[in-house]
């Protein structure tokens, strides 16, 4: 008996042993596992975080630009236009409305919707319509329209590629709409001695389309050479709200020597656009809406639109002041350029915009979505890849409109037909 | 909000006097108060 009993207590002393073991096992994968889920969600952060602070541009200016450049101004937009889609008491709108109209100058006798109650919130005032023909359109047809209401602050011609911005202060014109630069797959991949490919209509049968197309490009006179081209088969710079889409495009014959020779000439920049030996020049304005004044813009001639850039940059304001004040403003906010040919050869409208009017709409793009969180983030990933890859990111998201028209190639637009327009927040 | 044209035109001409003979001539002024449809510029 007393041998059994001395090794039954061996057998005890030994009994913790493997169960102590077995939870140590146990804590050291359950520590491995937290370990490693912490890692792995701080290098996200840090690779969310890394993009925006190396995209964020500290602009020159005096202590009151230094100061806005610290504030979270899409934050801050955003929420202006979130509250301004509250939906305000019927017996506060009115009067809130009139007062608007009073302090920033609102013609209330041309709003096309005559009973102010109407209109939910601000946002919807703000965004009003105006009455049918209270905009006369000028009747010279080689006339070009101002695109919206407001107030000139800028006009001229574009030498050295600089564009003036106000009291001399200049940015280039590449900063402004982006680097014109040619993929090399045109002379490699582009089918270019190829007939171009059927249009959506032409696959429809919708011969009447086809023929007001091509009746629209002679009319106008928009030919297509060199911005086309250029552009090569552009694929889509994809942003997560971008659905896949594989735009292809295949220019006419007619212009493969003109293209190259262009190719030619090195670095191509947008005075390139410019025909070697013709009198043509580029000119530029810029157009400020203040608070008060009709925010949906129109277009100023008969035009095509090819191709779309969003920059996602800042929302700093774009008042005169501070036009004045920070240097390159156009070239730090969030825009839409849209570039394309009128008769005349190249032509690019840009809409940018400020903290209160972050929100910019394109009719003909359902796609395209501004002062969105998704699109920063979107930029922000965009900016990450391209420094892993070792390249400069190119600081916008681009798409083509081609593929609608085999004629026009792009989206057509008549001379002061609504594009869109600014919205709040 | 601010809007932007850049676009490619025929440059302007003059005669000696200075008068407009051809090419892109503006019709507007700097800080001049426009509306949808007003001419910016013609050729």
């Amino acid at each position: 008996p007393g041998a059994s009993s001395k090794v039954q207590d061996s057998r005890i002393r030994w009994y913790p042993i493997p169960v102590g073991l077995g939870v140590g096992f146990l804590g050291l994968v359950q520590f491995y596992k937290v370990y490693t889920r912490e890692q792995e969600k701080q290098a996200q952060d840090e690779l969310e975080q890394r993009p925006k602070r190396r995209r964020r541009v500290r602009p020159e200016g005096p202590w009151q630009v230094q100061i806005m450049s610290t504030l979270p101004l899409k934050a801050m937009s955003r929420l202006w236009g979130r509250l301004n889609e509250l939906t305000l008491p019927t017996f506060l709108r009115v009067p809130g409305f009139r007062l608007y109209s009073f302090i920033f100058g609102v013609n209330l006798d041309e709003i096309e919707e005559t009973d102010l109650r109407k209109f939910p919130n601000l946002a919807a005032f703000f965004y009003r319509t105006l009455k049918p023909g209270a905009r006369p359109l000028d009747m010279d047809p080689n006339a070009l329209l101002s695109p919206a209401d407001g107030r000139i602050l800028q006009f001229g011609q574009i030498e050295g590629g600089d564009i003036e911005q106000v009291k001399g202060m200049t940015y280039t014109i590449d900063a402004l709409l982006g680097q014109n630069s040619p993929t090399p797959s045109i002379s490699s991949q582009t089918p270019l001695d190829q007939p171009p490919k059927p249009s959506l209509h032409e696959l429809e049968g919708d011969e009447e389309l086809v023929k007001q197309e091509a009746e629209f490009a002679r009319v106008n006179g928009i030919s297509y050479t060199l911005p086309y081209l250029l552009s090569g088969p552009t694929k889509r710079r994809k942003s997560s709200l971008d659905q896949p889409k594989d735009e292809s495009v295949t220019p006419s014959a007619a212009a493969v020597s003109e293209v190259r020779a262009e190719l030619a000439l090195g670095e191509p920049s947008w005075l390139h656009y410019l025909s070697p030996g013709s009198r043509h020049v580029l000119y530029y304005a810029v157009i400020y809406l203040a608070p008060g004044d009709y925010h949906r813009f129109h277009s100023p001639t008969n035009w095509v639109v090819e191709r779309r850039r969003h920059f996602a940059g800042e929302l700093y304001s774009v008042s005169p002041y501070l036009q004045r004040t920070l240097p390159g403003l156009f070239t730090l906010n969030e825009r839409v350029v849209l570039l394309g040919r009128w008769r005349w050869g190249f032509f690019s409208y840009v809409p940018v915009g400020a903290t209160n009017v972050g929100s910019i709409k394109i009719n003909f793009d359902r796609e395209l979505r501004t002062n969105s969180l998704t699109t920063d983030t979107a930029a922000d990933r965009a900016a990450e890849e391209a420094a892993r890859r070792g390249e400069p990111y190119l600081g916008y998201v681009e798409a083509t409109y081609e593929g609608a028209s085999a004629v026009l190639r792009g989206h057509a637009l008549r001379r002061g037909e609504e594009m869109g327009g600014f919205q709040l927040g | 909000s601010t809007i932007v044209l850049v676009f490619e035109a025929p440059s302007a001409e003059h005669d000696e006097a200075g008068r407009h003979t051809g090419g892109w001539q503006w019709c507007v002024e700097k800080g001049q108060r426009v509306k949808v449809g007003q001419a910016l510029g013609r050729i």
